[in-house]
């Protein structure tokens, strides 16, 4: 069950990148990386947030919320029609 | 849609804006299944090139090359890594991996916002007529976002990071998910970043009415849809054998019943199912309802799968009963036998027979269709309702707007039923929703921006929502709630009914910026991180400033006095014993037109007379173009119960235009 990988919309304070980095999605990158040598980018959002989706263990996405930038790891809804 | 652009006073519109095509700047895009491009309702003949702002994408995949863009469908898109990434590959024999509606409901709702202009359309005859967009001038970009397994928060996302990127200026989304609090709501975070680049964003409510407090896309800076119906019917008439004769609803259209009565028999007395009655798959025993008209029980599975069960029984025909949760609310069906759709009332009645005859018998009478019904609209059954179980201060759903019965385009890979064993292929369906409310709102909204390119998102929307009305043109009374029979407050119709040429012509608005919503952010005591999540940016709330979500220039009002008293949400407030006060100011931008100055004279009315609202001034005097005025209103009561809910309305007038706000008071 641990492993388990689940999507999860991942909020960025783009604010808050490192100087070390000169642009944002290899930032997102490192902090992906830093928490899963696995997981991979779904989605890269510029627009309607900052951040980006992936796949991740429920200790990977806890893992994730403690690294430093990152506002929230919110986990996939599905939305239905109406 | 063949009747709402009569029923909204659209053809109207047409002598008063005859040589306006502002319109054909306006994008609407529709994230929902897809687009089925061959609809004639894409025909681009006439329109000019595509507009410059235009940055978006014709993307290829199954069955669709960007050859299948146009100047009317301009952009085409799809997602479906998050999708995919969850439930595996999509499996392209059952549902295209690109742009294309496989399901119909996209088509639907893209063609209702700004379908172009289609001669004699209809479903099998029924809603004949010249098909049509409210924004029919407007361009379309589809945002497949859904698929058959669901609508996927990731691709959502990343629909609005795309549209936004494609400039557009109208987001339609007909779907919902829950009721988190919005900083964790990926449409109200998305739909926060389209409003600051000026896009109009309009989002169904929901179809779990009538209870209270099922409302989705709650957020303010979301202009919120519920449901009403047009005044058009599909008579379908059951006839027993007793004489008796109920109304009911058909779209049915095939092989005729025999002209005699037929064999009678109730669902739950043909199975050996405890739920027998619902018609579910699987159910029926085929020697006890074979020949027969069955009478099934609305609820649990969909209409049209009843129909199709009862079929598959080896059924003649069906009739089926509302119960408690849709009243008499009517709601038709492309059945695939003769069927008649029946309010409770009746089907108790056809119950009452059919169990108690010895020998029942039944037939339907299918009568087309007819409009000019009366009352309409009413408010339907099923579209969600107030109060906002995030924000009770902030009023919703914003208006309503038709939603039952709607004709529009559809797809050719399914039938008008959508079930797999539905052979027909049609080019228009009617189908009920605040799925197909929430469209004409985007598409009104383009009619407004249109007319108003510099306009607001929340200039726009309170257009809409000041200008819709709450009473009948024919003799005043009140809109009707069609599960109750009574009047409906706000919190079924929110402002009112739309009502599009008014829009066009608000004279006042309340506007509200970006810095306003965050301002709202901070009256809802969000941290730091939180506004973030929501906005994107680093936003200090003052330390010593006090935010309040009654000061929000919101074009309604919604006062939580319990709330006030025990010192939260905004406004001022004193407990005083029995007696509450609660003040809460509005500004409002004139948007008259014309060098002449203007003098508004405020009108208020509410339900009891234990509440007390007067407003400071009560007149207000413009004499410029986008001068704004201010103006206070005082709300006081006596103590009421909890739960207790009072209503009114505020209303300021120059004797030309009438600024309609709803009020809620609660307990």
């Amino acid at each position: 069950v641990q492993q388990k990988k689940n999507t999860y919309i991942i909020h960025v304070a783009k604010s808050q990148m490192p100087a070390s980095f000169d642009d944002h999605t290899r930032w997102y990158d490192s902090s992906l990386k830093s928490v899963s040598e696995s997981a991979e980018m779904l989605y890269t959002y510029n627009n309607a947030i900052h951040g980006f989706a992936t796949r991740l263990t429920a200790q990977e996405a806890k893992s994730l919320q403690d690294q430093p930038g990152i506002l929230y790891v919110l986990p996939e809804v599905k939305y239905e029609l109406h | 849609t063949t009747r709402t652009p009569t029923f909204l006073g659209l053809e109207q519109s047409a002598n008063l804006f005859p040589e306006s095509d502002s319109e054909s700047d306006v994008i609407v895009a529709v994230l929902d299944t897809g687009v089925w491009p061959e609809s004639k309702s894409f025909d681009d003949t006439g329109m000019g090139p595509v507009p410059a702002s235009w940055k978006g994408a014709c993307e290829t995949g199954t069955n669709f090359t960007s050859n299948h863009c146009n100047k009317k469908l301009i952009g085409a898109r799809y997602f479906s890594t998050g999708y995919e990434a969850t439930l595996g590959p999509i499996d392209v024999t059952k549902e295209s991996k690109s742009p294309r509606d496989d399901d119909g409901h996209g088509t639907h709702t893209s063609t209702t916002a700004a379908g172009a202009i289609v001669g004699g359309a209809s479903l099998f005859g029924y809603a004949s007529g010249s098909a049509r967009g409210m924004a029919h001038r407007a361009r379309v970009a589809v945002y497949k976002v859904c698929w058959i397994g669901g609508c996927f928060s990731s691709d959502i996302l990343a629909a609005i990071d795309g549209a936004i990127a494609d400039n557009v200026n109208i987001l339609s989304l007909s779907l919902g998910g829950g009721t988190a609090d919005y900083y964790r709501d990926s449409v109200a975070i998305g739909a926060f970043s389209a409003m600051e680049k000026g896009i109009f964003v309009s989002c169904s409510a929901g179809n779990a009415g009538p209870s209270a407090y099922t409302l989705s896309n709650l957020a303010p800076w979301i202009t919120t849809v519920g449901a009403g119906t047009l005044d058009r019917d599909f008579p379908a008439y059951v006839s027993l054998g007793n004489g008796q004769n109920f109304s009911g609803v058909s779209l049915y259209k095939g092989d005729s019943l025999p002209a005699k009565l037929l064999p009678f028999v109730y669902a739950g007395n043909a199975s050996n199912s405890t739920n027998g009655n619902l018609c579910m798959t699987g159910t029926l025993i085929p020697e006890k309802v074979k020949g027969k008209i069955v009478l099934c029980d609305r609820g649990i599975n969909p209409r049209v799968q009843k129909g199709a069960v009862v079929k598959g029984a080896g059924g003649a025909g069906m009739v089926l009963a509302n119960t408690a949760a849709n009243g008499e609310e009517l709601v038709a069906d492309a059945h695939l036998l003769p069927a008649s759709t029946v309010g409770q009332k009746s089907g108790d009645a056809i119950r009452d027979y059919v169990l108690s005859d010895a020998n029942p018998t039944a037939t339907i009478l299918f009568e087309g269709t007819k409009v000019g019904i009366e009352p309409s609209p009413v408010v339907a059954a099923f579209s969600s309702r107030g109060p906002n179980a995030i924000t009770p201060d902030i009023l919703k759903p914003d208006l309503i707007a038709p939603g039952v019965n709607i004709i529009a385009g559809w797809t050719g890979a399914v039938g008008p039923t959508g079930l797999a064993e539905d052979p027909r292929r049609v080019e228009f369906n009617i189908i009920s929703g605040t799925s197909m409310s929430c469209p004409h709102v985007s598409g009104l909204a383009a009619f407004v921006k249109g007319a108003h390119p510099d306009w607001s998102p929340a200039a726009i929307r309170s257009a809409l929502m000041t200008t819709a009305y709450t009473a009948y043109k024919n003799g005043g009374k009140k809109l009707i709630d069609v599960s109750t029979g009574k009047a409906s407050t706000p919190y079924d119709h929110g402002a009112g009914h739309v009502n599009p040429v008014a829009a066009l012509n608000p004279g006042l608005v309340y506007d509200l910026t970006t810095e306003d919503y965050l301002n709202f952010l901070c009256a809802l005591n969000y941290t730091s991180m939180q506004i973030q999540g929501v906005a994107r940016r680093n936003y200090s709330c003052g330390a010593g400033k006090t935010y309040s979500i009654g000061d929000f220039n919101y074009p309604s009002f919604s006062v939580s006095l319990q709330t006030q008293v025990i010192g939260g949400g905004g406004g001022s407030s004193s407990g005083g014993g029995s007696k509450s006060v609660v003040k809460h100011t509005r500004t409002l931008t004139n948007v008259g037109g014309g060098s002449g100055g203007s003098t508004y004279k405020v009108s208020i009315s509410t339900t009891s007379p234990a509440v007390k609202i007067t407003v400071e001034p009560d007149t207000l005097t413009f004499t410029k173009a986008y001068e704004k005025k201010s103006y206070t209103v005082t709300f006081s009561a006596t103590s009421m119960p909890s739960n207790t809910n009072e209503f009114g309305r505020i209303e300021w007038s120059d004797g030309k235009h009438v600024v309609g706000s709803p009020v809620v008071i609660s307990w």
